[in-house]
């Protein structure tokens, strides 16, 4: 499903160079429970961007689902992200003037469905991560746990076959994150492919490999 | 140190009212060690937000130092935020156009410190956090908890008596996490008093007292 082959990235400032990415090589194959774990700045959003067709690499060739993603237009890659792909940021990425239920509804424009179709599947979503009650709230009328849940929900509603989550429990209670992890779970064992990043170990072990980064390197 | 009697905190939205805090009293002596906990959406970053004397109580009464909150005048409210509080604020609130070390200096500017020192303070503080290779990036050119660190840089760098930290290593692994409570627990030892939200109960443990909010209130 996902190849990455001996990725680099490399951020240029002035006359530094930041290597993110330092020659990275992964396979995930479909269905598969992933999870990334390294340090603080090892370059594990980095390298979700480049899994998850928001970014390119500097260096070194990605395919997703076979085909080199260097060869697909903007409007071909803005259609998989959209379609295939659930992606929920690490700072949620919402937008500030929408409530939440729009929101979660952002994607399934995009995907031509109808209005009222687009609210009910964006209400169950965000009911079923536990925000039925706070559907109407901006961005900066919810609690960091509560963004956080808004952008998960906005991740899965267009029911997408891979789902890469960058720390998706970090703002969230033990019982609130097991509950998030449920819906992970469920999702897999209905066929998904799940890559999450996480500093929780208690949260990795529902992957069933976990991926170390260091310094931008995969290590053993 | 800090006396809350009876806080409750209403936000209107039209005809709906969101209690966000419905009664709450606390004390907090000078030099104690206090961890809060509590579900997502229970009130911990409203009640910070009312203790770092950021936000104003819908009812009850907030004491600072022993003089009532709503006494002061803006600008000797600003005056004790800026000498005597350090705010690490759960979303980091970073200005995104400055440099990470330029961040970090921001509160030195109105404590009328020169500019070499302000940036030798800065850079000091950015160092101890383990960021001193990243004092250009400015927040867009930095992972979730390398902005995380600048954020405490910055709460840090005037020397504040109490520190206010909302999920101060939410976006952390954990040797990074365990040596930012490093920092924590020697400020502790210095004198300083130490209010920390968070989800992770190993983080809690390094506090001499939990509060407990649910809903709002707070639970014995
Ligand atoms: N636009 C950029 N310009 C320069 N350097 C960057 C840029 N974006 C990221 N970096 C650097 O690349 C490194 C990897 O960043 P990345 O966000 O992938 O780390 P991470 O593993 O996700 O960390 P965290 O666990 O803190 O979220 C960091 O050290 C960061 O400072
Ligand atoms: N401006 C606002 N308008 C309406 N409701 C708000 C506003 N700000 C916060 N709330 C609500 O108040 C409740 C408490 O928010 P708060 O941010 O204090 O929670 P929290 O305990 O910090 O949660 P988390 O652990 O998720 O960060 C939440 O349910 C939130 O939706
Ligand atoms: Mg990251
Ligand atoms: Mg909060």
């Amino acid at each position: 499903l996902c190849l990455a082959k001996d990725i680099y990235k490399i951020y240029t400032m002035g006359k530094v160079e930041v290597e993110a990415l330092r020659g990275v090589s992964l396979e995930i194959e479909a269905n598969e429970y992933i999870s990334i774990m390294g340090p603080s700045g090892s370059g594990k959003s980095t390298l979700m961007h480049i899994l998850g067709c928001l970014d390119t690499p500097t260096r070194g060739e990605y395919y997703f689902e076979g085909k080199k993603v260097s060869d697909y237009t903007d409007a071909e890659l803005a259609r998989i992200r959209n379609r295939y792909i659930g992606f929920v940021f690490q700072n949620f990425n919402l937008l500030p003037r929408l409530s939440a239920l729009e929101n979660v509804a952002l994607p399934l424009i995009y995907a031509g469905v109808k209005k009222k179709e687009r609210l009910e599947l964006a209400e169950m979503m965000l009911k079923k991560v536990g925000l039925a009650e706070r559907m109407r709230h901006r961005p900066n009328e919810l609690s960091g746990g509560e963004c956080q849940r808004v952008a998960i929900a906005r991740a899965l509603v267009n029911n997408p076959k891979i789902i890469f989550a960058d720390e998706p429990t970090g703002n969230l209670d033990t019982k609130t994150g097991s509950e998030i992890m449920e819906i992970f779970d469920r999702l897999h064992s209905e066929g998904r492919t799940i890559v999450l990043v996480t500093h929780d170990s208690n949260i990795a072990q529902h992957a069933k490999r976990v991926i170390r980064l260091i310094d931008g390197k995969i290590v053993e």
